[in-house]
Formats: structure tokens, sequence, C-alpha cells
């Protein structure tokens, strides 16, 4: 579970960090 | 939704944030934005933080379609300039005030709103070293006039 719960957790981050990105190109 | 405690240093930018919604959409925004770049960097790995700023990543998104085409947010150049204009305007009510010897909640409030913005302004690069100073000075005026007041101390 340690490995998959960090995964998740990385694999949102990674999400939140490409949606910010495309909401500042956008600018 | 309530702010985890590791996204503390980001909760006043979120007020002005509200506070500002209808008032002036594009400094909302801006100070969201910043919100949101400053808690990524603070936390997005635990949980509830994560969760925190996913939801904010969907206002901003939404804001941005409401805004979209306004030229302060389609525009980096313009953003910057309108978040400038609206720290300095609330700076020189703040210091009007002081130096008029009018010292009240308003008037903290607006030295330490100015001082709040000026942090925004850093989504777009660096500060000036002016902004620096004038955002270094709004938030001690702020701090110093609070507690005098607070005391029954008349500010010099």
């Amino acid at each position: 579970t340690g490995s998959v719960g960090t995964s998740v957790a990385s694999a949102e981050q990674d999400e939140l960090s490409q949606r910010l990105a495309k909401l500042r190109d956008q600018m | 939704m309530a702010l985890p405690p590791q996204l503390r240093a980001i909760q006043h930018h979120l007020r002005t944030a509200q506070e500002h919604e209808k008032r002036d959409p594009v400094v909302s925004y801006y100070c969201r934005l910043y919100a949101m770049q400053t808690g990524m960097k603070l936390d997005s790995k635990t949980p509830e933080c994560r969760k925190f700023l996913v939801k904010l990543m969907d206002q901003l998104e939404s804001m941005k379609k409401e805004l979209g085409d306004n030229d302060s947010i389609s525009q980096e150049v313009v953003g910057n300039a309108h978040i400038e204009n609206y720290a300095l305007k609330m700076f020189l009510y703040a210091d009007n005030e002081d130096r008029a010897g009018r010292f009240h909640k308003n008037m903290i409030k607006s030295f330490y709103s100015s001082s709040l913005l000026l942090d925004v302004l850093s989504v777009f690069g660096e500060l000036s070293e002016e902004n620096i100073q004038h955002r270094k000075y709004a938030r001690w005026k702020a701090t110093y006039i609070h507690n005098c007041l607070k005391n029954g101390e008349t500010p010099q």
C-alpha cells in the first residue's frame, strides 16, 4: 500500500503541476 | 474547505481573494494563482493539502474561463500592471492616513493588504527593489500601528 499511495500522490502532484503550467501558458 | 495548517502561509492571500471576488475579480484571480504556486511549494504531498490544492486549481480554471477575455488575465504584462497599481493605491491611501495622523483599522488593513498584493506580484517575476522595500515598510507599519492601538498608545 505504501508504494501505491506514493505513486498516486506523485501522479496527482504531476497532474496539478501540469494544470498550473497550462493555466499560465494560456495567459 | 478548511485550510490545512501546512498551508497557513497563504491563508491571508486566500482571504484577500475572497474579499475581492466581486470587487475586483482580477485581483482575486492573481491572489489565488499566487496561493496555488506557493501552496505547491509548501506542501503538495500530504493528502489534505493535495485535496485543498486540487479544489483551488478547479476554482482558478473556472475563474479563468469566466475572465478569459479580460486583458489583465490573458496578458501577463497587463495583469502585472493591474496588481501593482492596485497594491500601490492601497499603500498610498494608508500612507496618507498615517502621515495625517489618522490611525484606524481601515488604514492598518490597507497597509497589510498592500503587502500581500506585493507578494502576489511575484507570480510575474522578481520583485523590484522598490516593491521589496514597500512590502517590508507596509508590513512593519501595519504591525506597529496595530500593536500601538491595541496597547492604547499613539503611533509615532
